[in-house]
């Protein structure tokens, strides 16, 4: 199953998304994480370091990608999880999406997606466009990552839209709202009660998630009994699930504000 | 002068020069406010309201931008300050940045920008790229707001990068960062020292600022003895200043990571 993870910057999706493929692969399961985000940082808990990424290598191949090998671009890491870091396009030139889509050409091409059980892409989402929406036109399915606030709900609305727009030429379909640093979930209901998306599970702040970005480690490193793990497990559960049948609905932008001013 | 204002989504850009403009507009300024962010809320606070958008505009006039007038897309605000937000394109469809470059571009053509004493454009910094980068191009100067985070550091210094980059062809500079929701400033302090950027001000959370974007009311209107009102002062100030003659560094992606990781 090939998953494209996507949210505003900054609202956790590297964190959920690399503890949700070591609890994947601690089950036997083979997994490839894809950072398909400029602060390439996506695999940092699952290697520990970061990785080489495929923009470095691009600019040393002189952007022939077709010279490009899987060993190049994806890494091994104590955990079992295989990675690939797409890195950051030069800033101010060009599309700041191109190595996103670059990357997923280059994996496409070298048969890779089709060898994992789960393929997961971790991609930014303030913007979806340009090589940013590459990873919709592959997936089976798409999660939004968002907290309890305007701002991420506000791009969780976009990336919807842009999901419902992949969907008319590609077999992608919008799964769920993934709730991060949730102490609270109103907002979010509504969000999800109004656009017809199933609110997946509410992580909440959390010191432990905070360290394992911090300290490159999974949870499952720092602290295995934690109930952390069994939110995880709800996402896992979920991927499982049959997708429902009732698309999702883009809610008008002027209907959001009113939303967050109302409460 | 023109200064466009960039920053990570979210850290305060709208908060921050609405209520400059209005302090601009208090001393008799002509001030014209432009939003360049798919949010479109950036002349909320001095609107009273969210004003329509150029996107919404171009849409009507069937993407024939040469139709648009002045009237249709600049309104007079209570506060003095001229407003203009370009609006958000169609998610998922092209250039996430196409509708910045066109509000510019149509904004130049009717010889708008250089009626003011000060011309500012709030524009999303998450990536900088296509459209998004284009205010760039006709400015004097930009200021990145930042907060005391590993997140907006890092894309201020991606932005940081651009301006260097469009440097090269256009007359723009990078005359400094604003931090924004400082109550440390502790790594705005190492990323200016390192970078050899200007730390203009830091203003602190406050209670005001949140209150001025939901209440959709400047802090003049709110308290006008604040002291916030004194630290945008300061960045009034600094806009009188000559740029220094040291070019910003551009600082190393992985140099970065170090720093936060250490500290
Ligand atoms: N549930 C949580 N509780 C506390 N901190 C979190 C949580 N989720 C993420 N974080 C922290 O937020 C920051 C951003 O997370 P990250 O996963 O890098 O975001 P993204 O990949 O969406 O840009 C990191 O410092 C991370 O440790
Ligand atoms: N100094 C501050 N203290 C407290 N809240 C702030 C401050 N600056 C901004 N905010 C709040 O942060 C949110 C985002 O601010 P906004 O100006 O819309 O960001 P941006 O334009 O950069 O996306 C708003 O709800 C605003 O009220
Ligand atoms: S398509 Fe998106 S990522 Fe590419 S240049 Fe335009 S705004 Fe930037
Ligand atoms: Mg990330
Ligand atoms: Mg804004």
């Amino acid at each position: 199953m090939i998953v494209a993870f996507y949210g505003k910057g900054g609202i956790g999706k590297s964190t959920i998304v690399s503890n949700l493929s070591a609890l994947l692969a601690d089950k036997g399961r083979k997994v490839l994480q894809i950072g398909c985000d400029p602060k390439h940082d996506s695999t940092y808990a699952l290697a520990g370091y970061l990785v080489p990424t495929v923009t470095e290598l691009l600019a040393k191949k002189k952007f022939v990608s077709e010279r490009i090998s899987a060993e190049e671009i994806i890494f091994k890491t104590a955990c079992g999880v295989d990675v690939v870091e797409a890195g950051g396009p030069e800033a101010g030139k060009g599309c700041g999406g191109y190595v996103v889509g670059e990357t997923v050409e280059i994996l496409k091409r070298l048969g890779i997606l089709g060898q994992y059980d789960y393929v997961f892409f971790d991609v930014l989402g303030d913007i979806v466009c340009g090589g940013f929406a590459v990873p919709m036109q592959y997936s089976d399915r798409v999660y939004i990552i968002a907290g309890n606030d305007f701002d991420s709900i506000f791009a969780a609305n976009r990336i919807s839209a842009a999901v419902a727009e992949k969907g008319h030429f590609h077999t992608v379909r919008l799964a769920g709202i993934i709730g991060n640093r949730c102490d609270e979930a109103n907002f979010l209901e509504i969000f999800c009660k109004a656009s017809q998306v199933t609110l997946v599970t509410c992580i909440p702040t959390s010191e432990l998630l905070k360290k394992s970005r911090q300290e490159a480690k999974t949870i499952f490193d720092l602290s295995p009994k934690s109930k952390i793990i069994h939110l995880l497990g709800e996402i896992a559960a979920h991927l499982m699930k049959d997708l429902r049948s009732v698309n999702a609905r883009i809610i008008p932008e002027r209907e959001l504000f009113e939303i967050f001013a109302k409460e």
